[in-house]
């Protein structure tokens, strides 16, 4: 899974 | 952005906005989790620790700021303004049964073995759980004023949207956060008792939601 380093989200 | 998460944000401010002005307005917190309220406001504290070290957009860091900000106000209400109408015996629940699987769980699946990484890991998985205190209280006291269904609809359908916006944003980006995927969807579960009473109950003008 993508690491999701880039939290774009709240 | 999308337009699911953009309406899941919406939902999630309206939500934190009716539950403060209510309480805010009636001067009482009867009915509602103090207990749920601070495990939310843990979420956003552990959430949004990068308010200091990355810059997203502005509105990441005002949305950020005011669910911290409502989030703290309603914990004050509740344990301190207007602790009086707080209703301790109802709101039984046994949080340490939610704070210490959901905090070894983070430091067991994550992205990475990182303080701020794990504490997000860590709010990701209490959020899924933090409505429970109060979703126990309106079982033990066997009803829930009109306003506190509206309050649990909306905080509801934000998760729920939130599905729809990783679903857009797999197929249109191929982002997918597993982690947060999974826990939104055990969340969103939680709710789905109470969509039903929600629906059958409260829409139908009955006012007040009384379990069966």
């Amino acid at each position: 899974e993508t690491a999701s380093t880039e939290k774009d989200e709240l | 952005m999308n337009i699911f998460r953009l309406l899941g944000d919406m939902c999630h401010l309206v939500a934190i906005i009716i539950l403060f002005l209510k309480i805010w307005r009636s001067k009482s917190c009867a009915g509602i989790s103090g207990k749920s309220q601070v495990l939310f406001a843990l979420v956003f504290t552990t959430r949004y620790l990068d308010l200091f070290t990355s810059f997203i957009s502005v509105y990441n860091t005002v949305m950020k700021v005011v669910f911290l900000v409502l989030a703290y106000a309603t914990v004050y209400l509740i344990y301190l303004r207007f602790r009086s109408t707080y209703n301790s015996e109802s709101d039984s629940f046994r949080v340490e049964f939610l704070l210490v699987p959901v905090a070894g769980l983070s430091f067991l699946e994550n992205y990475a073995f990182a303080p701020l990484e794990i504490l997000w890991t860590f709010s990701i998985y209490l959020e899924s759980v933090a409505i429970l205190p109060q979703l126990f209280m309106i079982t033990k006291t066997g009803e829930a004023e009109s306003i506190t269904t509206h309050y649990l609809f909306f905080l509801g359908l934000y998760r729920a949207l939130y599905l729809a916006n990783w679903v857009w944003r797999y197929h249109t980006e191929g982002f997918f956060d597993q982690i947060a995927v999974v826990s939104g969807v055990v969340q969103t579960i939680f709710y789905c008792d109470f969509f039903y009473l929600y629906f059958t109950k409260v829409l139908r003008g009955s006012g007040k939601m009384t379990l069966p």
